[in-house]
This record gives structure tokens, C-alpha cells and sequence, in this order.
């Protein structure tokens, strides 16, 4: 149920 | 050049994270040692965070960057017996990590090296985040509501506010829901107990697939509690604290995890 969102909408690679 | 008391620490470490990444590199400087790395769905993401007081112990005289097999390390881990000292070495040039373990009574030394990576790792950067909801709980209550859960439904809403925790999903076969009330319920051996306990900015409702919650939960011997941090339209953060045979706190282990949405 849901959609998962993926980790790299909210950390930014440096 | 990192000796630690009990090798069973750094093994219940690293079998809490090896199912969920399979390489990494350790950072280590003259504080501690860093790791992060995401999964391979990049779903979610793991750092832990050894200080230099987990060690008896320690010294790292330049910065370096060791890339690790998670599986690898944990085959090594696993020929050392939990209360064996454990020392960690590097050479130069780097290119393997050196186990040397030895026994309680001393009278057993086995030493193991394991073979360096070259790994090219991206580095994310985790903002300074505000989270509106930090529960405190269990670790064993938070491990048992989300297997519990897991057997009904695959995703598990987390609704926050000042009086409770609850912790919902839907299945095919109907419905579960585990509500935890804010505050200390008894006493038990001296030490408090609680249900949960809320510190809450606003409330929040987020849902969380239980597969990953349950990757989580085999951090629960690390530590008593396990404290989650909630923040709308943020990653969950699941901290486990990591203490040393000082009972000092000593480090953490982090799991971040994206949140499900509904279209």
C-alpha cells in the first residue's frame, strides 16, 4: 500500500 | 589501532546492518570511526557513529577510508567469541584490516586480515533536521509491534500526537492497530518503564514500509530503548545509542527510512 519514495529526494550527495 | 573489550559489540553492530547494505566505507579520524551507506533501492540509509571512548584503546594518526564487504567483515567477526578483546589494525600500504582476537583468560590469540576495497562512494549529506515527533520506547516493544504488524499488513502508519503512539496497517485479511500511551507505566527493577515517551512539536502521521522496520529492529540488542524521530514530509530516523562496558555513551546507529505516500 503506498507508494515508496526513494532516499535521494530528501539527502543530497556532497 | 583500535582495541575494543568485547568483539561481540562491533559483531552486533555489523549484524545489524549487513542484510541491509553490502559495502561501505569506515572514515576513520582521531575521534572515531564513521560509516553511511544506503541500501541498494535506495530506500534508506545507515550510519553508525563509533567514538574514540568505545575503545580501550584508540589511535588514528591521519585520516583514512577503508572500504569494507559487509559480508566479509561479518565472517571475521563471527570467528572471534563475544568476550574476546578485539584489536583492529590497518598497515600501510592500506589494503587490509587486521582482526586480532584474545581471549578473556588470554590464553587463546587468533588473528584474521581481511582484504580492503576500493570503493567509490557518493556521500550524502543528512540535514540538521527539526523533527516534530521524538518517540522513546523499547527496543524490544518497538520489535514486537512491528513483527506483529508485518504479519497483517506490508507498510505500517505511525501516527504521533501528545497522548499516544499508535501504529496502524491494513492486510487482506483485515486490520491491526497498537496504541502506546505517553508516560512511565511501572516499575521494574528500579528503572522506569515506559509505554512510550513523547516529546512533540505537532503531531504527525507518516506510513513506512515494515519490511525495512523490521531490517531495523535486529539493532534491539544494542541498546534498551530505540528512539524514532518523525517530522513531516522527512525521513523516519531510528537511533539505537551505542554504549561502551562503561555504560558511557559512546557512539549511535542510524537508520534512515523514506516514508510510503499515498497517490
Amino acid at each position: 500500500t503506498g507508494t515508496q519514495v526513494r532516499l535521494d529526494s530528501f539527502f543530497k550527495v556532497t | 589501532n583500535a582495541l575494543i573489550k568485547q568483539a561481540g559489540l562491533l559483531k552486533k553492530i555489523i549484524d545489524a546492518i549487513k542484510d541491509l547494505i553490502d559495502e561501505a566505507t569506515l572514515d576513520c579520524d582521531n575521534d572515531g570511526i564513521y560509516l553511511q551507506a544506503m541500501d541498494s533501492s535506495h530506500v534508506s540509509l545507515v550510519t553508525f557513529y563509533l567514538k574514540k571512548n568505545l575503545f580501550e584503546k584508540y589511535s588514528c594518526n591521519r585520516n583514512l577510508s577503508l572500504g569494507i564487504n559487509m559480508t566479509s567483515i561479518a565472517k571475521i567477526l563471527k570467528c572471534g567469541m563475544s568476550d574476546d578483546t578485539l584489536l583492529l589494525e590497518t598497515n600501510n600500504p592500506i589494503d587490509i584490516l587486521s582482526f586480532k582476537f584474545e581471549s578473556r583468560r588470554g590464553h587463546k590469540l587468533s588473528q584474521f586480515q581481511l582484504r580492503l576495497m576500493n570503493l567509490e562512494m557518493e556521500r550524502l549529506s543528512i540535514p540538521d533536521t527539526e523533527y516534530s515527533c521524538i518517540i522513546e520506547m523499547m527496543c524490544s516493544e518497538f520489535s514486537k509491534v512491528c513483527h506483529d504488524l508485518a504479519t497483517i499488513g506490508d507498510s505500517m502508519t505511525i501516527t504521533c500526537t501528545k497522548k499516544n503512539v499508535t501504529f496502524d496497517t491494513t492486510g487482506d485479511l483485515g486490520t491491526g492497530i497498537v496504541s502506546l500511551k505517553q508516560g512511565v507505566v511501572g516499575s521494574e527493577n528500579d528503572e522506569n518503564v515506559y509505554a512510550a515517551s513523547i516529546k512533540i512539536v505537532k503531531p504527525v502521521s507518516l506510513s513506512f514500509s515494515l519490511r525495512y522496520l523490521i531490517y531495523f529492529t535486529k539493532a534491539s540488542s544494542l541498546s534498551n530503548k530505540v528512539i524514532l524521530h518523525m517530522g513531516e514530509e522527512v525521513p523516519l530516523m531510528v537511533e539505537y545509542k551505542i554504549f561502551n562496558t562503561y555504560e558511557e555513551e559512546a557512539g549511535y546507529l542510524r537508520y534512515f527510512l523514506a516514508p510510503k505516500v499515498n497517490e
